[in-house]
C-alpha cells in the first residue's frame, strides 16, 4: 500500500540538451573539391570558354589571342582546354583549327 | 565561311549529344 512512482521522471532529462553531432559532418566532405562552379568545367577551362564566348568576331578568336589575354596561363594548358570545349561542343574551329567561336552565344 | 556554319552545326550536335 505504499505509494509508488515517485522515481519514475527522474533521470529523463538529461538528453533532451546534447548537441547534435551529425551537423559538423556535412559541410566536412566538401573540402577537397576542384572548383567547378559551372558546369564541370576547370577553371582554366572557364577562363578560355568565357573569353572565347565574348569575342564578337565572326572567324573567332585566335589562340594566339587567347594566350594575350590570358597572360600567365601556358599555350600549352590553353589548348588542351580548346581542344576539351571543342569535344565538348561548347565551341568550334573556323576559319582555321586556330581560330574558335562559341555555340553558346549567336 | 560555308564550313563555319558546317563546323558549328557539327559541334553543336556535339553539344546536343553530350547534353542528352
Amino acid at each position: 500500500s505504499k505509494p509508488q512512482g515517485m522515481m519514475g521522471g527522474a533521470g529523463g532529462g538529461m538528453n533532451s540538451g546534447m548537441a547534435r553531432p551529425g551537423m559538423a559532418s556535412i559541410s566536412g566532405g566538401y573540402s577537397g573539391a576542384i572548383d567547378m562552379s559551372n558546369n564541370g568545367l576547370s577553371p582554366s577551362q572557364n577562363q578560355v570558354l568565357s573569353l572565347i564566348k565574348s569575342c564578337p568576331d565572326p572567324q573567332g578568336i585566335s589562340i594566339q589571342d587567347l594566350k594575350l589575354r590570358l597572360s600567365g596561363m601556358s599555350i600549352s594548358v590553353i589548348k588542351q582546354a580548346v581542344e576539351f570545349l571543342s569535344n565538348e561542343g561548347h565551341i568550334f574551329s573556323t576559319i582555321d583549327e586556330d581560330h574558335f567561336r562559341s555555340t553558346d552565344n549567336d | 565561311l560555308q564550313r563555319i556554319e558546317q563546323n558549328k552545326q557539327a559541334a553543336l550536335e556535339r553539344l546536343a549529344a553530350r547534353n542528352v
